[in-house]
């Protein structure tokens, strides 16, 4: 990716905090998605050193793809497909191929935004021109292609899985998803026997957001990640016959408009279709009320795809305006004419102005790429929210990285827009979802464990959420694009990563396979719903009490359900030097208080284990449906360890 | 038999192989060929999860549960990429 290491603080003067030799290329990044384009120059293996002794993977031949394209970067590339062909049929090598090779783009832009090597002068299309890099560049990539043109499928997606623990990659990045029915579901299942194996398994959140309890791959054991924003943008001007002007975001690079006002129209105007004509779908533009003019259409498909519409009908150029459901997140799409998507607000006075001025005209003129966009980062709408819809009591998602508009390498059987019609080829590509912010944190995993090898999945993950920041430099809290006010742990979790201050955390929530052994117990799972996870003989103890309240999380969540007291019990253990950690609590309701005993804890060396406990005094008469969020920070001075808190009535 | 198959997830219990097994892939073999002669072994698994998955009718699914071992037939998930 270009832009985000920065971002993140992964720029040259922290290079110290994660040195680029030795353990960072021994650690095995395994990406389960739509497969790889091996020869990408983020895969090049230039200066890697021998593929590590621990490595037990390798890669498969098939359809254009041979095993002399692995090196000692891409060391492992593999492809499961008999899930997909039992429903569909055997692969059509005319169009996919059966093979590891990436039809799509979307698991060569994961894979590289992971762990890709540097490669200087990257960009689409010459937006967001940089060096692009992974954000572990020195870890080695293992990809598993489990994801096919009509989808992925279990029986595949458990192939890869139970295939990449075999080889030993130490991370596995998952960007998907299906029902959200329990634990026990497939990937949930693969994911637990990954984390018994002390491989970290980071899974996008899903771009089901902004609605409420959209949250998928919730499972403790998995590291859940929602998606922000970057401090870079690629904005347009639209220009007005009346003179006003209003922003967009566009990655246009064709031949601009000419240099003057040009007709506008309405789609809805300009369209065989009374109902649907104003989305400007395939068909339905009269080319006589369209050629030759700009043409406004309301959002609700694929943007590139109603740009190629407004095209094929002979309009010159586009203005896609947001609707209620998009609100003012405005993502990029590499138009395939002059165009532009504008925002929800700006929509509506365009879209009036157009339906008022006797003469309606307009100009659009694209900027290109500009950095250091403030505020920055928000929470994107399409993030998914919670609470956890399985288990209320644990905080989902986990944490937000980088997420919006981002560029990584793409595959070279597709064009950027992705359309059939689209014969542009391109190294990189910029799109957006929790798809590219999962495999940030896989990356940032990597370069955590490349520091402290001996940290289990559990101990990663608290590194990355007790560390994370959920306000800007000025104080002021992140903001939720869907809303323009603060987001909140329901949209952020504990917030957005901070990779510099997660090497070194001062004190982490550690978890054992037992602890979430014990977490299903106190879920009422029935033997059987535990042999399927655990694989084994485990058996809930019946003279014990579980409690989801007990499991060691990062992170607090209170489902009030009648009770106006809520007792958990948190362990935590010093991985910094000694020291005296204070606790500081903060409530923003007076409906809620939180007290925790004891109120410091003294450490006096490393992996030292410390408990404390939290009760949650409410006022359980709040009307359903009510929210109270606050935190819960240990400090000794040098670190912070900080827990959000969000209370669901 | 023009029963529409479907694909399912089968975990087992693996510490419950009879001895006269030596592999447990052999065993899931014999559990599956005991409700259905012609029915695909499409992956056995051993890291992810103990079992296998496989073609059935929902026929043969529900008599596969009653086979001893059997923890649970589940039909397969389809997922999306985000």
């Amino acid at each position: 990716t270009t832009r985000t290491p920065l971002f993140l603080g992964l720029d040259v003067h922290n290079s110290g905090l994660f040195p680029e030799t030795g353990p960072s290329s021994n650690v095995v990044v395994g990406v389960l998605d739509t497969g790889i384009w091996p020869e990408s120059k983020s895969f090049s293996d230039e200066g890697y050193g021998p593929i590590p002794p621990t490595w037990k993977g390798g890669c498969d031949a098939g359809t254009k793809f041979t095993t002399s394209l692995c090196n000692r970067k891409l060391i492992g590339a593999r492809f499961f497909v008999r899930g997909y062909e039992a429903i569909n049929g055997p692969v059509d090598e005319s169009k996919e191929s059966k093979s590891p090779r990436d039809d799509n783009g979307h698991g060569t832009h994961t894979a590289s935004t992971a762990a890709g090597s540097v490669v200087e002068g990257a960009n689409l299309l010459g937006f967001a021109n940089g060096t692009a890099r992974g954000i572990a560049y020195r870890a080695r990539v293992a990809v598993y292609k489990v994801c096919w043109k009509t989808g992925c499928f279990a029986s595949d997606i458990l192939a890869g899985i139970d295939k990449a623990i075999e080889d030993n990659v130490n991370i596995l990045s998952i960007s998907l998803s299906g029902s959200r029915t329990g634990y026990t579901d497939d990937t949930a299942v693969g994911a637990f026997a990954a984390m018994e194996r002390g491989i970290f398994v980071s899974c996008s959140a899903g771009n089901n957001g902004p609605f409420y309890s959209s949250v998928a791959n919730v499972a403790p054991w998995i590291t859940t990640v929602g998606a922000g924003t970057l401090d870079r943008d690629f904005p347009t001007v639209v220009i007005l016959g009346n003179g006003k002007n209003y922003m967009g975001v566009s990655l246009f690079s064709g031949d601009a408009l000419p240099p003057k006002l040009l007709p506008l129209v309405y789609a809805g105007n300009a369209s065989n279709n009374a109902t649907y004509g104003n989305f400007c779908i395939s068909g339905t533009l009269i080319p006589e009320k369209v050629k030759g003019k700009i043409v406004m259409c309301d959002a609700g498909g694929n943007p590139a795809r109603i740009g190629e519409v407004v095209k094929a009908a002979g309009g010159l150029g586009m203005i896609l305006a947001n609707m209620a459901y998009e609100g003012e997140e405005i993502l990029a799409d590499a138009f395939l004419l002059p165009a532009t998507t504008v925002g929800k607000k700006a929509g509506d006075i365009i879209r009036h102005y157009i339906l008022t001025d006797p003469n309606p005209t307009a100009s659009i003129v694209i900027k290109g790429t500009v950095v250091n966009v403030q505020p920055s980062p928000v929470l994107a709408a399409f993030s998914s929210r919670g609470p956890n819809p399985i288990t209320p009591n644990i905080l989902k998602p986990d944490l937000i990285a980088p997420g919006v508009n981002i560029l990584a390498a793409w595959t070279g059987a597709q064009g950027p827009s992705g359309l059939e019609s689209d014969t542009r080829r391109v190294e990189f590509n910029i799109i957006s979802g929790t798809s590219m912010s999962c495999p940030h944190v896989s990356g940032l995993a990597a370069l955590l464990k490349s520091v402290h090898p001996e940290w289990s999945p559990a101990a990663i993950r608290s590194a990355l959420m007790t560390t994370a920041y959920n306000t800007y430099k000025d104080g002021k809290p992140i903001i939720d694009i869907a809303t323009l006010k603060p987001s909140t742990p329901f949209g952020h979790g504990a917030g957005h990563v901070s990779p510099t201050t997660a090497v070194n955390p001062g004190l982490i929530y550690d978890l054992t396979t037992e602890d979430y052994l014990g977490f299903l117990c106190a879920m009422n799972y029935n033997s059987s719903q535990i042999r399927i996870i655990s694989r084994g003989n485990y058996a809930c103890d019946p003279s014990k009490t579980y409690s989801v309240a007990d499991l060691n999380y990062p992170s607090f969540a209170v489902n009030v359900d009648g009770s106006d007291t809520y007792k958990y019990k948190r362990t935590v253990t010093n991985v910094g030097g000694a020291g005296s950690y204070s606790v500081k609590v903060t409530s923003e309701t007076t409906a809620v208080k939180i007290s925790v005993e004891p109120a410091v804890l003294n450490f006096k060396e490393v992996n030292e284990k410390k408990s404390y406990s939290v009760t949650f005094t409410v006022d359980s008469s709040k009307p359903s449906g009510s929210d109270s969020f606050g935190s819960i920070e240990w400090s000794d001075g040098k670190h912070v360890v900080a827990s959000p808190v969000a209370i669901s009535w | 038999n023009g029963a529409q198959q479907g694909t399912y997830i089968v975990h087992m219990a693996k510490s419950q192989m009879p001895s006269s097994f030596d592999h447990h892939f052999l065993w899931y073999d014999a559990s599956l060929r005991s409700v259905s002669e012609s029915a695909e072994m499409l992956y056995t698994y051993n890291n992810s999860i103990h079992g296998f998955a496989t073609r059935l009718t929902p026929e043969e699914a529900d008599s596969l549960m009653t086979q001893p071992g059997v923890i649970s037939v589940q039909p397969e998930q389809r997922y999306e990429l985000h």
